[in-house]
């Protein structure tokens, strides 16, 4: 475990609390996608199943618990919550995640580390998970609605991708014999998503602003 | 040496 690391799980965490504080203080989801929050908990499901029979560490147990608690509850808020349900916007929300999910499980049963049950499942978690915020881009790119999004959550979710970067090459260059073509190919094309996130977020930020302005 | 198969990142 190297600073890196552990800081890139604390913003990864704090950005998902932050979206739940953000949705519970507003009773809001607008904004928020659906969808992308639903392939977030796939990932942490189809990712931690290991959670019941190999202990790694108390850390690594615990924040599998929470990043499978904290994805749910935002799923619950959005999908069952009386009021937060009603700001859900179902029309716009529309991206087809079977174009993400169908070819992810094809590319994890061929290309993975080991073909056992668990490893084509993490593997299948890792893809999925550089491509899960497609449909929150996609929402964004139509309804500029920043809303619920605040910019302390995309600061968070661009510290944890830019933390666990740093982590893979300290890790490169410290440990012997490290490599992991997996994770790094498919992190790095996530990065490559959310910087496509972050720019419309900025993009939307500034419209809002252009409107809100006293004319 | 590193195993890929140990999952000790998150």
């Amino acid at each position: 475990m190297n600073i890196f690391r552990f800081a890139g799980d604390m913003t990864h965490l704090c950005s998902i609390v932050v979206l739940l504080l953000k949705i519970e203080a507003t009773k809001s989801c607008a904004g928020v996608s659906l969808r992308t929050q639903e392939l977030y908990a796939v990932v942490f499901v189809s990712r931690y199943l290991d959670l019941f029979f190999t202990f790694i560490s108390v850390y690594n147990t615990v924040m599998k618990v929470f990043f499978i608690t904290s994805s749910f509850c935002i799923i619950w808020y959005m999908r069952h919550h009386r009021i937060v349900s009603q700001t859900y916007d179902r029309e716009q929300d529309t991206f087809r995640v079977a174009f993400l999910v169908v070819p992810c499980i094809f590319l994890a049963l061929l290309v993975n580390h080991e073909f056992s049950m668990v490893e084509v499942l993490w593997t299948f978690s890792i893809y999925l998970e550089s491509v899960a915020i497609l449909p929150q881009l996609i929402l964004l790119q139509r309804t500029f609605n920043v809303d619920t999004l605040t910019s302390n959550y995309v600061f968070l979710l661009g510290a944890y991708r830019a933390l666990y970067i740093l982590n893979w090459l300290y890790r490169y260059f410290t440990e012997p014999g490290y490599s992991q073509w997996i994770v790094w190919s498919s992190g790095t094309l996530q990065t490559a998503i959310y910087c496509d996130f972050f720019y419309y977020y900025v993009v939307s930020w500034r419209k809002n602003e252009r409107l809100s302005l006293p004319s | 040496a590193f195993d890929p198969t140990t999952k000790d990142e998150l």
